[in-house]
């Protein structure tokens, strides 16, 4: 299983349409201070099914919706969309290409589609259920959030055990 | 599961001693179940010991050394229970020069294995990378994304040319 | 006392606002008070607007930004009410390199009025800076400390070679 | 009021006795990851009075005595000596230089000396009572501290405010 690309419009700073493509090997994402490098970490992180909106910097679901700038009126709805491949059957879905889209509106309502199709959120973190890209993995590791591993109580710890088990 | 929780662990832990002595060009680390009687509710404690030193209270430990310790643990998940994506946000930010290129010759190694994405601000990572995604922000308040592809003999530091994809 | 506090509050805010914009090169702050009424049991709640964006929680700042708004209310008090010595350790690790040249300017600047210390891997602050103490460790696991006095004409970059003083 | 020097033996990774001088302008501390550069930072709070071994990364009040390397053995004893001229009268003792001695055995006994006349913890935090060098003041920011000005509660900032009031 492959990431192909993440597509993002209205998400944080990323008010137009932008996209991201994931090659093999190693990328490395540079960039002035508050240039929008780790919301795209956020917008992973998001439209893989994060609920708690401290996980993403915010407090309210609706803080990830691009809230204007000096020059631009706020956005009415984020949208993050996935592109994966999965041609080695990892994901539990009969399509070789999988897209994950997710939109939150300035209401509050959310949608999910799984390669266009209405779903629910339960629907797409039960697919990545055994990838080491669920919750609580430790594949996507933020800014400052390497040293908790370290500083979580014995029994916390077991929690990242459990996960790869 | 009792059993799959302790093949686990010594397979973590095994790769945790492996990766930290690499990362430290020495020294030596170990986990030790809390409650070994009881692997479902067990905890788990962390000992590291850098090169030279006595093993002594993780909290004691240096900025970098926390680092590289976590980084290590982390590593020895990926080993375990690979993942397909590995994203990790400005974690070279507390290592010095020496450990930033013991760091990167492990990155370099798991990179051929995965997709692997790091977020940074150092430019000894930024040239170990052979793609680059740069984020600027044009529009005051709205990041906009730059691909590039490093020209092979710029990675080996002749060159900081870029060529845009 | 009720008069101390309101005088001091609104003379760390004025100082405030001048050192963001000058950290920022641009953009705005405001502290407000949570309960004006009663400056002895009131919060105090920070409003922080980088150039060209609009004010947001503070948790949405990226890890820079949020490092330079603290660095601003720092210095904000150390003006209001100076300090005979300052000790910073690694507070550039998160900035970029123009971040990094503004927040050594305002360092060069506050280091004329009182002794300033600052612990850094940053090679723009170890060269903004006439002396140095080294710790190294010579004996495994025991420091040891040698201090230089850089010469004059290295701090225009045109050499790294020190003075062991 | 101004720092002079500081003499540390047996504080943490300084084993031996060692020295560092406070000139007047910016001084930078460098050196590889875990060195000692922290506890030197380490080492100024707790000679100023620190009693919580949290506050200095330790979970007693003996981790701060040199527990050993691998060819040297733990010491008996940590001693801390801090040196200050006080020409100017900033501190409300009769004598123009001042110097304060920490001692701890591994019995946890504990020593304080003022000018080499034995006296209590009281008696040296009290000189430093309105110098913004006291506890909770704003001249010493530890490795990954400068953030939890932002993060604190809006209540728990006016504590800042009050040490500079
Ligand atoms: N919903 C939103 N609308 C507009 N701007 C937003 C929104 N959410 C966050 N931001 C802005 O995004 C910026 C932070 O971006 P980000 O954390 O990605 O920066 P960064 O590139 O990682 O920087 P650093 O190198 O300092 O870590 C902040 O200025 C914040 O105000
Ligand atoms: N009582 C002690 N006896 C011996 N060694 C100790 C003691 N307390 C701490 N140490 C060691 O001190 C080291 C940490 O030193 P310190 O935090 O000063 O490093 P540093 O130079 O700030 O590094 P970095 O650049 O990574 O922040 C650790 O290796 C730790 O084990
Ligand atoms: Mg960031
Ligand atoms: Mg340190």
């Amino acid at each position: 299983m492959q990431l192909k690309k993440l597509q993002m419009s209205g998400f944080k700073t990323f008010a137009d349409r932008t996209e991201i493509e994931f090659g093999d090997g190693l990328t490395a994402i540079v960039g002035p201070n508050g240039s929008g490098k780790s919301n795209i970490v956020d917008a992973l992180l998001w439209v893989l099914g994060e609920q708690n909106p401290r996980m993403l910097r915010g407090d309210t679901a609706q803080d990830v919706i691009f809230a204007g700038s000096q020059k631009r009126k706020p956005l009415g709805m984020s949208e993050v969309k996935l592109t994966l491949d999965n041609a080695d059957g990892t994901l539990p879905i009969q399509f070789t290409e999988v897209v994950i889209t997710r939109r939150i509106y300035r209401s509050g309502d959310t949608q999910y589609l799984l390669n266009g199709a209405a779903c629910r959120l339960k629907d797409i973190t039960a697919l990545f259920m055994d990838t080491g890209m669920g919750r609580g993995a430790y594949s996507v590791v933020g800014q400052n959030e390497m040293d908790s591993v370290l500083s979580a109580k014995p029994e916390d710890r077991r929690e990242l055990f459990e996960e790869a088990a | 599961t009792r059993g799959v929780f302790m093949e686990t662990f010594e397979a973590v832990k095994i790769a945790f001693q492996t990766l930290f002595t690499q990362l430290f060009n020495g020294g030596k680390t170990d986990l030790i179940l809390t409650r070994p009687e009881d692997p479902l509710e067990t905890g788990i404690d962390i000992i590291a010991q850098p090169p030279g030193k006595r093993a002594q209270n993780l909290s004691l430990l240096s900025g970098g050394e926390r680092a590289l310790t976590a980084t290590a643990l982390l590593f020895a998940f990926l080993t375990v229970r690979p993942s397909p994506f590995v994203l990790l946000d400005e974690v070279d930010a507390p290592l010095d020069g020496a450990n930033v290129e013991r760091f990167l010759r492990m990155v370099r190694e798991f990179s051929t294995r995965c997709q692997f994405m790091v977020i940074t601000h150092n430019p000894a990572t930024m040239e170990a990378a052979p793609y680059w995604y740069g984020i600027a922000m044009k529009d005051p308040g709205v990041s906009s994304v730059l691909s590039y592809r490093v020209p092979a003999s710029s990675i080996e530091g002749t060159t900081e040319e870029a060529v845009v994809m």
